[in-house]
C-alpha cells in the first residue's frame, strides 16, 4: 500500500460520505444523477465478487463493504425514501445508461486478463467505472447551477482516480511484473472525462465565483 | 503467475 493509493481510497471514501451526508441531512438529492449512482452500484457489485473468496487484508475487505453498502444505500435513498425521491429530477437525468452497460460487457468479453467469469466481471467493472460519471456530468451541464456538495462530490471522485494513476506509475517502477493495462487505460479514460469539469471547477474556485458549466 | 490475477486494489 503506497501513499498515492491510500490517498486515492480516502478521497473516494470521502466523496461517497459527502454524498451520503448531503442526502441524509438535507433529505435532498437535487443535482445528483440516480443513473450514475446505479452504475456505481453495479461497478462495485461486479468488482467485489471476490469479497468472500479472496481475502487480501482487513482494510481491503472493510473498504469493499463500505463502498458496496454506501452505493446501495444511496440508490435506495434516491429510489425509495419518500422525501429524497421527491427531489430527484428524473426528467433531467435522462442519460440512457443502459447504452453504457452493454458495450462495456461486450468489451469485457473481448478484452480481459483471463476468460473466466470473475475476470470478465472484473474487466466489465473497470470499463463501466470509467464511463459511470457520464450521466452525472450531463446532468450538471443541464442543470447548470452546481451546489457546493455536488461539485465537491464530483471533484473528489475525479481526484480519487488521479491518485490511482500516480499509484500505478509508482507500482510500475517499484514492483516487478506489475502491469495491468486494462486498469491503467480505463483509469486514464475515466480521469480524462473529468478534464473539463476540473477546468471549470478550478476556474470558479480561483475566481471565487459560483461554479457554472458552459451550456 | 497467480499474484498477477489477484486483485489487491479496490
Amino acid at each position: 500500500m503506497n501513499m498515492f493509493r491510500f490517498l486515492g481510497d480516502m478521497t473516494h471514501l470521502f466523496s461517497v460520505l459527502v454524498l451520503l451526508l448531503k442526502i441524509h441531512t438535507i433529505k435532498s438529492c437535487a443535482g445528483i444523477s440516480l443513473k450514475t449512482q446505479e452504475l456505481y452500484a453495479i461497478v462495485f457489485a461486479t468488482r467485489y465478487l471476490d469479497l468472500f473468496t479472496d481475502y487480501i487484508s482487513l482494510y481491503n475487505t472493510v473498504m469493499k463493504l463500505v463502498y458496496l453498502g454506501s452505493s446501495l444505500s444511496i440508490v435506495w435513498y434516491m429510489r425509495r425514501h419518500k422525501l429524497v425521491r421527491r427531489s430527484y429530477d428524473k426528467d433531467q437525468d435522462t442519460f440512457r445508461h443502459h447504452f453504457l452497460i452493454l458495450p462495456c460487457l461486450i468489451l469485457a468479453l473481448l478484452i480481459n486478463e483471463k476468460f473466466t467469469f470473475m475476470e470478465v466481471m472484473w474487466a466489465f467493472s473497470l470499463y463501466l467505472e470509467a464511463v459511470a460519471i457520464l450521466p452525472q456530468l450531463v446532468l450538471l451541464q443541464r442543470t447548470r447551477n452546481i451546489d457546493n456538495l455536488t461539485g465537491q462530490y464530483v471533484f473528489l471522485l475525479g481526484a480519487y482516480r488521479s491518485f490511482y494513476i500516480l499509484n500505478w506509475i509508482y507500482r510500475y517502477f517499484t514492483e516487478v511484473h506489475y502491469v495491468h493495462w486494462i486498469t491503467w487505460i480505463s483509469g486514464l479514460v475515466q480521469t480524462l472525462l473529468y478534464g473539463d469539469f476540473f477546468y471549470y471547477y478550478f476556474h470558479s474556485w480561483k475566481n471565487n465565483e459560483k461554479l457554472q458549466l458552459p451550456a | 503467475t497467480d499474484d498477477q490475477t489477484t486483485k489487491d486494489e479496490l
